[in-house]
């Protein structure tokens, strides 16, 4: 279950909070995913109580898209903590599909991707196995295909530390590259942080998701989580 | 091997200080329902009276909505998102598909704290832990009334640390962060953020 709350003395009108929250983790929390379950608890909650004196937010204030923006990054800290704590995760993985022709399908491919327990399963095993990845690409629940097209795909894993070269390319404009430099791949896979990043190359919205590897200790955890 | 990623973690994105919110006090404490006599209450409540608070949530999407997330909806509907000055939490049960009993509880739970904290409809509740069981009343009432009664409000890191660690059930570490931010007047205001979540993670709230 994901429970969480933020605060804050900020006054803020009423009506333009819901939205704000709303907006803020529907970047977040909502691209989050550990196992791919969602509880019948799900809460994150805000209260802005106003205990500084300033005037009060509303959307027609001058730092409303300021203020917008930073619970939005305060919230994607605060998701990416929960990603980070995944029962058994010895990985924190962010999934970034990019040049989408619309962000929808970025985030059903993001989250497919991030689901995917053979996908979970290889990096913890840390197999650079790119098939699962394309493989969950292509059972994505997409409404149509506007957004993707197999010959202008491009998956790359890419580094999260100051190693070079930062992205190892597994697919290029839909033809995979079978003379990949397993040793690097080796190297980029055994980082805690890692990103698996897809170029659809149909447009320019972009989702990022969160996700972490599958191990035996999520196993272990659930088997006896009531008992 | 488990335990020293534990310990890791922990040390890694635990924070050793924070800046808090004006106007906000929080408590808690091990009520028992923990088997292992962890924390597993807590309160937020706001306490500042120069203006209502706004207050706003998003919740689970999934068909069976537990009795806090029903009754929490219903309080923000009809307060309209204004005067909500109390959150709980608790642990070690969801009071997840309990029926009109477990709603039942979800209003004496947070009508026990409306009348502490002398605000009407004015507290929302966060249950997690495990599904199909009822709440255990009594240990949660009686929590409740010693976190007034011995006055274990603060403002200080420590409080805000053990209220994260009071919502937290399979968790290696509690989830708490706070930053200030600065307004381009240059008036400063700060987030504090809490978490819990590690396992039966993929939500889809609205």
């Amino acid at each position: 279950t994901l429970l969480g709350f933020i605060v804050t003395d900020l006054p803020i009108k009423t009506s333009v909070l819901q939205p704000l929250l709303s907006g803020a983790v529907n970047r977040s929390f909502n691209c989050i995913s550990v196992d791919g379950d969602m509880s019948t608890n799900d809460t994150i909650c805000m209260i802005a109580n106003g205990a500084i004196d300033t005037t009060v937010i509303d959307e027609n204030s001058p730092d409303f898209e300021k203020v917008k923006d930073q619970v939005t990054e305060f919230a994607k800290q605060l998701a990416q903590l929960v990603v980070r704590d995944g029962e058994g995760a010895t990985k924190f993985v962010t999934v970034n599909v990019k040049n989408s022709a619309e962000f929808k399908d970025a985030k059903i491919i993001a989250e497919t991707i991030s689901n995917s327990m053979l996908v979970k399963s290889a990096l913890y095993g840390q197999d650079a196995n790119w098939g699962r990845i394309l493989c969950a690409i292509g059972y994505s629940k997409l409404e149509n295909l506007a957004s993707l097209d197999e010959s202008k795909i491009n998956v790359s894993f890419v580094a999260t530390d100051d190693s070079t070269p930062r992205e190892l390319k597994l697919i290029v404009n839909g033809v995979p590259q079978f003379d990949i430099d397993e040793t690097r791949a080796s190297e980029i896979l055994k980082l805690p942080d890692l990103e698996v990043l897809v170029d659809l190359g149909t447009g320019s919205e972009e989702c990022q998701f969160w996700t972490c590897d599958l191990s035996h200790e999520y196993v272990t955890i659930n088997g006896d989580y009531r008992s | 091997q488990s335990a020293a990623k534990s310990i890791d973690k922990y040390a890694q994105f635990v924070p050793k200080s924070g800046v808090f919110p004006k106007g906000y006090e929080v408590a808690s404490l091990a009520s028992g329902v923990k088997k292992n006599g962890a924390l597993d209450l807590g309160i937020i409540r706001n306490i500042n009276k120069s203006k209502k608070s706004s207050a706003a949530a998003v919740f689970t999407t999934n068909r069976f909505k537990a009795a806090p997330v029903q009754f929490s909806r219903k309080v923000l509907q009809s307060r309209s998102g204004e005067g909500i000055d109390a959150i709980v939490v608790n642990s070690g049960c969801a009071n997840a598909v309990t029926g009109e009993l477990g709603l039942q509880d979800a209003e004496k739970v947070a009508g026990q704290v409306n009348k502490l904290v002398g605000n009407s409809d004015s507290t929302l509740l966060m249950s997690t832990g495990v599904i199909g069981q009822r709440l255990q009343l009594e240990k949660i009432t009686a929590g409740i009334d010693r976190l007034f009664e011995e006055k274990k409000f603060s403002t200080d890191f420590d409080g805000w640390l053990n209220l994260s660690k009071s919502i937290c059930t399979t968790d290696t570490f509690p989830k708490l962060i706070s930053s200030k931010f600065a307004l381009s007047d240059g008036t400063e205001y700060t987030l504090t953020g809490m978490a819990k979540g590690a396992g039966m993670i993929c939500p889809n709230m609205a």
